[in-house]
């Protein structure tokens, strides 16, 4: 599960 | 941070530099789609409003910033500066009909139904797709400048860079985000057939399939 506050790709 | 993420990275920025400097230097944007740039434009501002409400690293923010500057640059250069010299009568991929498909998809299949969250899934699908008119614009000229065809092959070694990051992460973190993952793919593929040809013709300047 990706958490949507955590974006650390661009 | 991994080596694969790191040149994916580096690879589009070069791609986005490489761009950038070539309209520059020749003061020409032919055979360059501009509808192609406005997406790209529409990519990095849709997905990097996080900029607002989280800090991830210097880097992260660093890159982000970048891209989006660099990104309407090259539209700017496109569409004003250069404005001339723009190849509007080649460009003719109608962009509403990846923009609307892109939209809806992207209101249906997302992580979180909040509008940051949709907008970020936007860009995601939208980038797998931005590169669209740019090659039907070769489709139809029939060929592409030589370092049109770097800023192609970096543009697609970038995407499948980031694959080769997602299987390592996938492997040693247990990170998966389905979402990227399957537009990735779908945008890696886009360029299957032009990495075919950009080794086989000896990375010069190549007709494309159309």
């Amino acid at each position: 599960e990706v958490r949507v506050d955590e974006k650390d790709e661009l | 941070m991994n080596i694969f993420r790191l040149t994916g990275d580096l690879s589009h920025l070069a791609a986005i530099v490489i761009l950038l400097l070539k309209i520059w230097k020749t003061r020409s944007c032919a055979g360059i789609s501009g509808k192609s740039q406005l997406l790209f434009a529409l990519v990095f501002t849709t997905r990097y409003l996080d900029l607002f409400t989280s800090f991830i690293s210097l880097y992260n923010t660093s890159m982000k910033l970048i891209y989006i500057a660099c990104s309407y640059a090259t539209v700017y250069l496109i569409y004003m500066k250069f404005k001339a010299t723009y190849d509007g009568n080649h460009d003719t991929f109608r962009v509403e009909f990846l923009v609307v498909p892109v939209g809806g998809l992207s209101f249906l299949v997302n992580h979180d139904f909040s509008p940051l969250e949709i907008l970020w899934t936007f860009s995601i699908y939208l980038e797998s797709v931005a590169i669209l008119p740019q090659l039907f614009m070769i489709s139809k000229t029939g060929e592409a400048e030589t370092i049109t065809t770097h800023y192609l092959f970096f543009q697609g070694l970038y995407r499948a860079l980031y694959l080769v990051n997602w299987i390592w992460r996938f492997y040693f973190e247990g990170f998966f985000d389905l979402i990227a993952v399957v537009a990735g793919v779908v945008q890696t593929i886009l360029y299957c057939d032009f990495f075919y040809l950009y080794i086989t013709k000896g990375m010069s300047g190549c007709a494309l399939p159309a």
